[in-house]
């Protein structure tokens, strides 16, 4: 799973 | 950003536009579960804390902003400015039996154990069931006023949009993060009951009424 560190979805 | 999120976005502004619109126009929160806007007023704190921390763009500050103080907003007019029409009587869904759960979920199943990321799948799991106070209390009251529904597509709309944004993201960006995709995958399937009264009744222009 590459789920993003930083969150850039709101 | 894609043209899924864009939209997304812009239906759960409306969305939230359209609620504090019609309390702040009628002065009046009949029909509406202040316990869900709580919920969602504490989706959206625990979900934003990032503000004090990272940058993403103007668009995702200004965002979140809007979002955190319109859901102030809105529960602050429940609450305190147009108590006296708040419905608590059919307002009664037992939240703790969401919060409690969640909460412990949110500290089992994450991907970092860290403060700032627990508090984020906190909120992506609570945002995915945050709306079962309104659609019981809808239940309970056996009806529901025409903007209420329109909220209510908009806001069940949005995540039900997200899903697509995160198969164009996976397919084109390799982006994929199953937590936000099973807790988006619940709360769009939830609405699936609203989503068909919505659209066999009130967009035929019919009033939006279980059968009691």
């Amino acid at each position: 799973a590459d789920e993003s560190a930083t969150h850039d979805e709101l | 950003m894609n043209i899924f999120r864009g939209i997304a976005d812009f239906s759960h502004l409306a969305a939230i536009i359209i609620l504090l619109h019609k309390i702040w126009k009628s002065r009046s929160c009949a029909g509406i579960s202040g316990k869900s806007q709580i919920l969602f007023a504490i989706v959206f704190t625990t979900r934003y804390l990032d503000l004090l921390t990272s940058f993403i763009s103007l668009y995702n500050t200004s965002m979140k902003v809007i979002y955190i103080s319109c859901s102030y907003a809105t529960v602050y007019l429940i609450y305190m400015k147009f108590r006296a029409t708040y419905d608590g009587n059919h307002d009664s869904f037992r939240v703790e039996f969401l919060v409690v759960p969640v909460g412990g979920l949110a500290v089992l199943i994450n991907h970092d154990f860290a403060l700032l990321e627990i508090l984020w799948t906190f909120s992506i799991y609570l945002e995915s069931v945050a709306i079962l106070p309104q659609l019981f209390m809808i239940s309970k009251t056996g009806e529901a006023e025409t903007i209420t529904t329109h909220y209510l597509f908009c806001l069940g709309l949005y995540r039900a949009l997200y899903l697509f944004n995160w198969i164009w993201r996976f397919y084109f960006e390799g982006f994929f993060d199953m937590i936000a995709i099973v807790a988006g995958l619940v709360q769009t399937v939830l609405y699936c009951d609203f989503f068909y009264l919505y659209v066999t009744k009130v967009l035929k222009g019919k009033k939006l009424s279980l059968p009691a």
